[in-house]
């Protein structure tokens, strides 16, 4: 019956006190509450149907059905407290886990996801993703970037240019994301920085989600000639997915700046300290 | 003798093939994390380099490339060390540095000598073991670094933060 929550001065994230999942995000600053429900979900690769012999490959993304099935309903979780930073561990399952967090000052949520080895023992390949579902009336409309530069506008089973007729309701839907993905209402914008390029889509009002790690056992046929099944550290993906919950007139400059941070992150050097004079010559 | 030309053309390499994707037999995709692994070597050194030159003093200095996943041998064995944080950004950055440690309580200094907040946390770790890590915020300027240095406190009250498990189990 615990809520649990962290906060800082700018942003308060609340989990669902029976399942763990992310429940609530506010945004202190401007007063915004919006209720987020984010997971883990996984689309059964497809091994070709009566339609289309294609299996999902390394080149073909192609999910057996619509609905993508639950990597877990609920996540232990574990919280961490200090001055300095505020965490929730969730434990999705033995091969997903996440750690949401914040740092004092910080105006977005940070989620750390980590997954892998996908298990593909029952012989269905995996293409796992991170879903965000909201109440926000955002239509068929949803935003994508272009390598970080111009932000395009994708609107769901249609192109600007020509008639479409949708094949794959959700790869037909998929869309590079290199830096980020939002979902607006025309009031209130949330945003999805990511730290490297993955596929995105809103295949839902309200909704958003990014695709963080797949595994196939069926070669597309695309001329790989081998599943996507690395062994190695490979097998393990942890990434960051960072979150910004602001109005539309502010949003961009929140994401900008925090994208900017992201991409030419400080970077770290260590040294035990002996050092002599540096001589140029 | 340093030099980022071997990293350069790994990485022309890497992206004309758009080695990423994973559209690429397995042997070919150790081939491009050899040739980056490659590449990076020569460009540390050339970092080290520029690092000294900047600092005008020389040191030997260590790159944690597995810091995402917290590891780093010297932060996690060493009794005192410097943290050097470069900001690529024409703006002053402040960031949180999370460095992996075996002992529960340092003494964090900033470029000036004074202490700054820190705290060490201990969180879990997908090895079945417990990890801690070192939290403190450096402040660095535009286009520029700061060097932090963290020793060892020998004071005998440690303020790890533990976490607190609440298992969930589904109704």
């Amino acid at each position: 019956t615990h809520i649990l929550t962290i906060e800082n001065e700018f942003i308060r994230a609340t989990f669902h006190p029976k399942t763990g999942l992310l429940m609530q995000i506010e945004n202190l600053e401007k007063n915004l509450l919006l209720p987020v429900q984010q997971g883990f979900y996984w689309y059964n690769a497809s091994v070709g149907d009566n339609r289309s012999s294609q299996t999902s490959g390394a080149y073909i993304f192609r999910p057996t059905r619509q609905q993508p099935l639950p990597v877990s309903r609920w996540a232990r979780t574990q919280v961490v407290k200090t001055a300095l930073v505020q965490e929730v561990h969730q434990n999705f399952s033995a091969w997903c886990s996440q750690v949401v967090r914040l740092y004092p000052g910080q105006r977005h949520l940070e989620l750390e996801w980590t997954v892998g080895p996908i298990p593909v023992t029952d012989s269905w390949g995996k293409e796992v993703i991170s879903r965000f579902d909201t109440l926000l009336e955002t239509g068929e409309v949803f935003y994508t970037d272009s390598n970080g530069r111009e932000i395009l506008e994708r609107r769901r089973d249609y192109r600007p240019t020509w008639t479409l007729e949708q094949t794959e309701p959700v790869a037909g839907n998929y869309y590079p994301v290199n830096t980020r993905i939002y979902i607006t209402d025309g009031q209130v914008q949330l945003t999805v920085l990511t730290d490297r390029s993955q596929g995105g889509s809103s295949l839902q009002k309200g909704s958003l989600e990014l695709m963080v790690h797949r595994k196939l056992v069926r070669d597309d046929g695309r001329g790989v000639d081998e599943p996507l099944m690395e062994l190695g550290s490979g097998a393990w993906v942890r990434g960051r997915h960072f979150v910004l919950l602001d109005t539309v007139k502010t949003a961009a400059a929140g994401h900008r700046l925090l994208a900017e941070k992201v991409v030419l992150a400080p970077q770290v050097v260590l040294s035990q300290g002996d050092s002599v004079l540096y001589n140029l010559w | 003798t340093g030099s980022s030309a071997p990293l350069n053309e790994a990485m022309a390499v890497l992206q004309h093939h758009d080695a990423v994707s994973g559209t690429s037999k397995q042997h070919v995709a150790y081939d491009y994390a050899r040739q980056l692994a490659g590449g990076w070597e020569p460009c540390q050194v050339l970092l080290s380099n520029a690092l000294a030159r900047l600092s005008r003093s020389k040191a030997a200095f260590t790159f944690c490339p597995n810091l995402n996943i917290s590891i780093c041998p010297l932060s996690e064995t060493a009794s005192s060390f410097q943290v050097i944080v470069y900001n690529p950004l024409a703006r002053k950055v402040d960031w949180m540095v999370r460095l992996p440690v075996s002992k529960s309580l340092f003494v964090v200094k900033d470029p000036n000598g004074k202490a700054v907040q820190s705290s060490v946390v201990v969180t879990p770790s997908t090895e079945q073991r417990d990890l801690s890590e070192l939290l403190f915020s450096a402040s660095v300027p535009a286009l520029g670094f700061s060097v932090y240095s963290v020793a060892m406190s020998n004071s005998p009250a440690p303020r790890v933060h533990k976490l607190k498990t609440k298992s969930k189990k589904p109704s």
